[in-house]
Parts: structure tokens; C-alpha cells; sequence
């Protein structure tokens, strides 16, 4: 379903989070799931694809990869902008589709109902033009790290606010593919409803989010686990400096690649080889040591006779580890 | 395990992440069921171990002894499964990866 997202429905309808008797108590424990300072929306939308597509052979809309991104709010002329740094995209991740999750308000005229009704004969409020809600535009504007200008202008979609207050989704694929393609890979979102907004814009958990379904061509590869999952290098544990940052390193893959020569590329054991040059060891094993010689276990079965005689001097052999061992335990009794 | 089977099979290993010191970043699964592959894949090689045409023919060069230092074929992983790793990126921020052969479902000699 992420790979046309519907346009006007949240998360709760795309992904099922309306599913059961109390949605909002249950994605609140989901959410608790990833500690403080996460318990938003985002966080549970997240949890939840993550169940979705934990189960055997489903993938996150045709990809392997999801990616959240919250914004930073910057407040210009008292009007919120969300910044939104996308730059953690790997280049190895084919965009499927992005996503923009915001939370919708009601406005004018729902807003107004109740004193409108309260004062029914009131002139000015009887001239309202009912049914006719305030059109908001969501804009969007991306920029590369290194510039301060206002940004090079994506798109402007306009929403009709709804009845009441939920969670809406639009499809912003073609805005997300388009910067990212010109290396501008961060994107402000404003939402504009014209006129000024009231008060001061906070960061709350109603704040909107990006989810950027990818196809990560590079999963695959060896190792892949660790280019994205390892972020230390335990042979230099002692010597990061305090406070850098775990994977301040440019190159994320940490190389862990032993120096292996000489014997340790084959699948010999190491001095087996005859030929001493290549064997820097003191102790040299004798291959027949160390590998039972096919040509014994292969060579013509002996007649009964001579296995009789052989199973003789086995029990020979055996027998004096047995008598040694008896000794000992009769002086350990003794003892 | 000393009652674990000599020939190659899958055996049992569960990583917590926390043990390999991923758990500050990964929020989700904490642990998952990885198994290994370990035992012998000696000549002869049972129908169990699926053996590789070609590791057939190793095993065979490597019981006749003809060639010097041939080795049993390896016990390895055949079929695997991916694993749904949910984590925070270097920004916090949340992401979701599916990643192929995370853990065994079936052991072979190859």
C-alpha cells in the first residue's frame, strides 16, 4: 500500500494503526518501547512497519528499507518551518516513495461553531460563509548544506483542512527525488493558511515527519550488516577522543580485515605446507601428523589372518595404557 | 553439547545484541535466533548434509589422497532468513531495515 500512498489518510489508516478498542493507549506503550524523548508519532509509526514487516518475505513497500525523519523547527515571521535533514539517506538507497505525515487541525468555520450558535442572531456571525473552510498550502523548499539562501522552491499542495483533528499523509515522492538528485538534501516544509499564526510554534509530538520507503542496493553486499550497524572499531575502543561522536569517522564501514598472507588465504592448515620457505613457524608438522593418509584408509582390506594379528597388537597397545593405568590406580590405593 | 549430532547440522545460538554492544542504537528485535552450522561433511557425504556437486567431488579427491591437502568440505549455512532490525540512525532518527541472511534455516557441506 506505501507505494501509492492514499492522500488524505494518516497512518492510522495506512498502516492499521487503528486497529483495536484503545489505538491511542496501545501506540502510547509501543512507543514507550524506544524510551524517552521518542514517544511521538513517529516513533510508533516505525514500530509498527517494523511489525508489519518483521514477518517472513514482506517488504517495506517493495524495498528493504524504511527511513524516519523528524524535523527541526525554525520560526520565521512567527511562522513554523520544519527543517528536515535528509542527508543520512545512503547512496545506495533507490527512493520507492516518500511520504509527508502531518497533523491536521480543524479551522474556521468548525472552530467557530459553538459561539456562532450561541449567538445565532447576532448579524456579523449569521454572514459567515458557511461552508467555505480556509485553504492552507503545505510548502515545500530544499537546500544544500553549504548554502544560506532561502532554498530553491519543490512544490505547493494545497489541503482542505478536515472536520476534525487527525493525522494526514501526502505523497511527496516526486520533491523528495527531485533535491535529492540535485544534492539538496535539506528540506523545509511551512504550512501556510494565510494569515498570521497564533502564538509562538513549538515542537510537539504532533510535529510532522517524513518516511522514505528505499530499495538499499548495497544490503546485499558481504558485510552489509556492519556498514550500518557497527559504529565502533573494538580494536580502538581506548583511543577516541571523549566526546566524539561513535561513527565521527568518514568512513562509516569499520575495516576489519586481519592481515592475512600467505597460508591463512587457503584452506590449508597452516604448516602443512612442505615448502619451508613460506612456513615462519619454529614447529613444523609432519602432514601425516596432522591428516590421516587417504592412500591407509583406501589401500587393499587386509586378509582375516593379518586383521586378527593387527586387532592383536591394537589390544598389545591398548592393553598397556590399561595395565599403566591399573598401576597407577594401585598405588593410588595404596596411597 | 556433546549430544549434538558429529555431521554437519544447524545448531542453536541466539545473539543478543547487547552482547555485541549494538543495543545503545537498535531498538528492535533485542535478540533473534541466529543458529549456526557446524559438524563434519566426511566422505561419504549423507543425502542429509546436501552436499554441492562440487563438494561431492572434493570429498571423493580428498578420500582417494591423490592431490595433497585437500580439505573436507565446509559445513555452512544454505538457507537463510532475513531479519527486520529497527535502529536509530547517526541523527536519531528512526529507520527500518530488512537485512538478508541473518540467521540459518538450513545447513549444507559445500
Amino acid at each position: 500500500s506505501h507505494t501509492s500512498p492514499p492522500q488524505s489518510t494518516g497512518p492510522l489508516a495506512t498502516d492499521g494503526l487503528a486497529r483495536g478498542k484503545d489505538p491511542q493507549k496501545s501506540l502510547g506503550d509501543k512507543a514507550a518501547a524506544l524510551g524517552p524523548g521518542a514517544q511521538d508519532m513517529v516513533a510508533v509509526h516505525m514500530l509498527r512497519l517494523y511489525e508489519k514487516y518483521s514477518r517472513r518475505g514482506a517488504r517495506p513497500g517493495g524495498g528493504n528499507t524504511v527511513r524516519s525523519f523528524r524535523p527541526r523547527l525554525e520560526v520565521v515571521n512567527q511562522k513554523a518551518l520544519y527543517l528536515f535533514n535528509l542527508t543520512s539517506m545512503q547512496d545506495s538507497e533507490m527512493i520507492l516513495t516518500a511520504t509527508f505525515h502531518f497533523y491536521s487541525e480543524p479551522r474556521w468555520p468548525w472552530a467557530h461553531e459553538v459561539p456562532c450558535k450561541q449567538q445565532a442572531k447576532n448579524v456579523s456571525c449569521r454572514l459567515l460563509p458557511l461552508g467555505l473552510p480556509a485553504r492552507q498550502h503545505l510548502l515545500f523548499r530544499s537546500l544544500s548544506q553549504n548554502t544560506a539562501t532561502q532554498g530553491l522552491f519543490r512544490g505547493n499542495m494545497a489541503l482542505v483542512p478536515p472536520p476534525r483533528a487527525l493525522w494526514q499523509t501526502k505523497d511527496i515522492s516526486p520533491i523528495v527525488k527531485a533535491a535529492r538528485q540535485d544534492g539538496e538534501l535539506l528540506l523545509s516544509a511551512q504550512l501556510d493558511s494565510g494569515g498570521k499564526d497564533p502564538g509562538v510554534p513549538r515542537l510537539s509530538p504532533h510535529a510532522p515527519y517524513i518516511l522514505i520507503y528505499a530499495n538499499d542496493l548495497a544490503i546485499s553486499e558481504p558485510n552489509s550488516v556492519a556498514v550500518t550497524l557497527q559504529r565502533y572499531d573494538p580494536f580502538q575502543a581506548g583511543d577516541r577522543e571523549p566526546g566524539a561522536a561513535p561513527n565521527s569517522s568518514t568512513d562509516p564501514r569499520v575495516r576489519r580485515a586481519t592481515q592475512a598472507t600467505g597460508p591463512l588465504q587457503d584452506n590449508e592448515l597452516p604448516g602443512l605446507d612442505e615448502r619451508p620457505a613460506q612456513i615462519p613457524r619454529t614447529q613444523h608438522y609432519h602432514k601425516h601428523e596432522l591428516w590421516p593418509s587417504p592412500f591407509r584408509t583406501l589401500k587393499p582390506r587386509p586378509g582375516r589372518k593379518d586383521r586378527r594379528k593387527k586387532s592383536q597388537d591394537v589390544f598389545v597397545a591398548s592393553s598397556q595404557v590399561l595395565h599403566f593405568d591399573e598401576k597407577t590406580m594401585q598405588k593410588a590405593r595404596r596411597k | 553439547q556433546w549430544d549434538e549430532p558429529r555431521v554437519c547440522s544447524r545448531r542453536y545460538l541466539k545473539v543478543d545484541f547487547a552482547d555485541i554492544g549494538w543495543n545503545e542504537w537498535i531498538i528492535s528485535p533485542k535478540s533473534f535466533d541466529a543458529y549456526y552450522c557446524a559438524g563434519a561433511c566426511e566422505f561419504p557425504m549423507p543425502k542429509i548434509v546436501s552436499p554441492s556437486n562440487h563438494a561431492t567431488i572434493q570429498s571423493i579427491v580428498r578420500a582417494v589422497g591423490i592431490i595433497p591437502g585437500i580439505p573436507e568440505p565446509c559445513c555452512v549455512p544454505d538457507k537463510m532468513n532475513s531479519l527486520g532490525v529497527l535502529f536509530l540512525d547517526e541523527n536519531r532518527n528512526v529507520v527500518l531495515k530488512v537485512y538478508p541472511n541473518m540467521s540459518v534455516e538450513t545447513c549444507a557441506c559445500r
